[in-house]
């Protein structure tokens, strides 16, 4: 396991990151 | 009983392969049903973006590591296209649940977004393998000292030499990182880590570099929406 910090929302997706919404 | 470096490194090399035994180099049946889903089939362009991508890589790492090593660097490839494939497809499921919908034409039609995720991809084989590493330069590293690869390289393959390679921007590269984590609960902690580690070093440096997308984009947010206050800066 690894303690990486999830920071996007229930909201955002890659769609959004890449401008598809 | 503790392992060794090389015992470790090994190991990760074995686990990575065993994940990718069952995916293939070619997209799934599940794949091709959302290419097929799309309003333009992005299919044709995403195989030939691979085959041009997947020379350029060979010849570069080849170039970089030693004239012997092109093969080497076909087979990282190949594991590269595999990984490419088995999280675009855990992402496109993710994003169907989220959103309800199974027609992403825009997104799978985004060159930038499958070379991100391809660069991503190929990143994680390079840093299982030891090639791409922080702590040491990739030369010293367990894995790369176990797979023979000792000869000296003229070019450090370490992060981000990947995205001169198949010439992406940092900041398009950045875009991918956490969805890429999230579809993959298989990668292990030495892998996110060096994952986390190129986030940071892109968000702290390289995103700020002159002809970074990220100006444009923060100039359209300025000019795009309605002038807001600045604050004062606080004593």
């Amino acid at each position: 396991s690894h303690d990486y910090h999830f920071g996007l929302e229930d909201h955002e997706g890659i769609s959004e990151l890449f401008d598809c919404d | 009983p503790p392992q060794t470096p090389i015992r470790a490194a090994m190991n990760s090399i074995k686990q990575l392969r065993g994940d990718l035994t069952s995916s293939g180099d070619q997209p799934s049946t599940n794949l091709d049903t959302y290419f097929k889903n799309c309003t333009v089939d992005p299919k044709q362009d995403v195989l030939k973006r691979l085959e041009t991508l997947g020379q350029a890589f060979s010849q570069r790492f080849g170039q970089a590591v030693g004239p012997r090593c092109i093969v080497l660097g076909r087979q990282r490839f190949t594991l590269g296209v595999k990984l490419y494939y088995k999280v675009m497809e855990a992402m496109l499921k993710s994003e169907e649940k989220r959103l309800s919908v199974q027609n992403f034409s825009k997104l799978l039609n985004d060159s930038t977004f499958h070379t991100s995720l391809l660069a991503c991809a190929l990143e994680v084989i390079m840093a299982t393998y030891g090639e791409s590493s922080f702590k040491t330069g990739g030369y010293n590293h367990p894995a790369a000292t176990a797979a023979g690869g000792g000869d000296a390289a003229d070019t450090n393959v370490c992060f981000p030499w990947i995205l001169d390679v198949v010439n992406l921007a940092a900041f398009d590269f950045y875009k991918v990182i956490e969805s890429f984590i999230k579809a993959d609960p298989t990668l292990n902690k030495e892998i996110v880590k060096h994952l986390e580690t190129c986030e940071n070093l892109i968000m702290e440096r390289i995103a700020w570099r002159t002809g970074s997308p990220l100006f444009e984009l923060l100039k359209q947010e300025h000019e795009g929406g309605a002038a807001e206050q600045v604050e004062p800066p606080a004593s």
